[in-house]
């Protein structure tokens, strides 16, 4: 079974129409590794996206350098799954 | 410990593909006069499509699709289309709305419409969101069955690449699990309603996807829109967005409600369900019965509407 620990996602938010372009250049850099949970079409809906713990690091770079805001809306993706997990389980005890 | 009875089954957790299949079982045995089970197809790694048929009588009446699950990472669609089942057999003969509805049209519920990725999510990865039908020449596995429908198909707002999370599909209808919705619509020939089912982002959604051209039913779509989550909002306030595809959420090529539309069934829509991001896919079983309650509302409001407006 495939565990995410340590992938965050990232809620990032253009303030123009560039800074949306440069989002969505961000679809073919391949090497990011990113799943997109939700894309945006204007700079009023936020871009969440996945991503993986090894590319967390090059993907901030990334956006710091071209000054595009984002918040972390996850933490740690795995966190949350085993909580999720748990849960089933414990009703399936029951 | 499988429930005896649909009364007793738990909608209020997440629930593993068998448990949706014997969900489907019970409440057909229990409800044998408006309920029946049709198998539409088999998915790729031949899982039957099942297709709950709520009927009280006629043949080929006019009527409305709900579909859930078409993207299988978006458990709280499942599980809502669960709810939605029982709330249907509960209700009918005693809310005077549906009452009405079902007595002039059929309804038709595809709860799990993406069974081979479901059964992924549960057992592999938990992110999976498209089909399972391996890419010849990629080591990347699945189609998005939401860019694989023939409407602006291979356009921008989708992807070519295989290992994308938007892959479009060698061609149009390649899916077995999008064919197989494609060729029952046909068949049946009396669709006037089509509401397929995704989350999150808290919208609801029509045509198009893959063009900026408004539809020609603009204005009384967007209208019944607007009152269908004003009466989604009336329970717990929850917040939605509306409007067409490409302008309120983004461009997507080889949509769902894109096909349905120009097959002639006016009332297309798309729903994002909760939330709008703090939990996002994971979405935690106590806000399964809520979602699935303020969603009924505006499923109300759309199966009234398309009721009262026959064409």
């Amino acid at each position: 079974k495939e565990t995410f620990d340590g992938h965050q996602v990232l809620r990032i938010k253009a303030k123009d129409d560039v800074q949306l372009s440069l989002i969505k250049a961000m679809e073919d850099m391949v090497e990011f590794e990113l799943d997109f949970w939700m894309e945006g079409s204007d700079v009023s809906t936020p871009v969440d996206v996945r991503v993986p713990v090894h590319t967390l690091q090059p993907v901030k770079r990334y956006l710091d350098s071209r000054n595009l805001q984002y918040s972390i809306m996850i933490e740690d993706l795995q966190v949350m799954l085993d909580e999720e997990q748990e849960e089933m389980d414990s009703v399936a005890r029951d | 410990a499988e429930p005896r009875s649909t009364d007793a089954f738990d909608y209020g957790r997440y629930h593993t593909l068998n448990e949706i299949y014997s969900f489907q079982d019970m409440l057909v045995a229990e409800n044998p006069n408006l309920v029946s089970k049709m198998v539409i197809g088999q998915s790729y790694q031949g899982r039957p499509l099942n297709v709950l048929k709520f009927s009280t009588g006629g043949t080929k009446r006019p009527a409305i699709w709900i579909d859930t699950g078409i993207h299988s990472r978006e458990w709280v669609t499942q599980a809502s289309g669960t709810w939605f089942a029982k709330k249907i057999v509960s209700d009918y003969g005693r809310d005077p709305a549906l009452t009405a509805i079902l007595n002039r049209m059929d309804i038709f519920l595809e709860i799990v419409t993406n069974p081979d990725g479901y059964y992924y999510t549960h057992n592999s990865n938990r992110m999976w969101r498209k089909t399972r039908k391996p890419n010849p020449g990629s080591n990347c596995v699945g189609v998005d069955p939401n860019r694989n429908w023939d409407a602006g198909f291979g356009g921008a707002g989708a992807s070519g690449n295989p290992c994308s999370e938007t892959y479009r599909g060698p061609r149009a209808h390649s899916e077995s699990e999008v064919k197989s919705i494609v060729d029952f619509v046909k068949s049946h020939g009396n669709m006037k309603a089509f509401i397929s089912i995704h989350s999150y982002s808290q919208m609801l959604l029509y045509p198009y996807g893959y063009t900026r051209t408004p539809v020609k039913d603009q204005t009384e779509l967007h209208n019944l829109a607007k009152k269908a989550i004003t009466d989604l909002a009336s329970l717990y306030g929850t917040r939605y967005r509306y409007g067409s595809i490409i302008n309120t959420i983004y461009q997507a090529s080889g949509g769902t409600i894109d096909w349905t539309y120009n097959q002639g069934i006016k009332y297309s829509y798309t729903f994002e369900l909760r939330d709008t991001g703090r939990y996002g896919f994971i979405l935690p079983a106590n806000q399964i019965i809520p979602t699935a309650k303020e969603t009924w509302l505006a499923l109300m409001a759309l199966m009234t509407h398309t009721n009262n407006n026959p064409y």
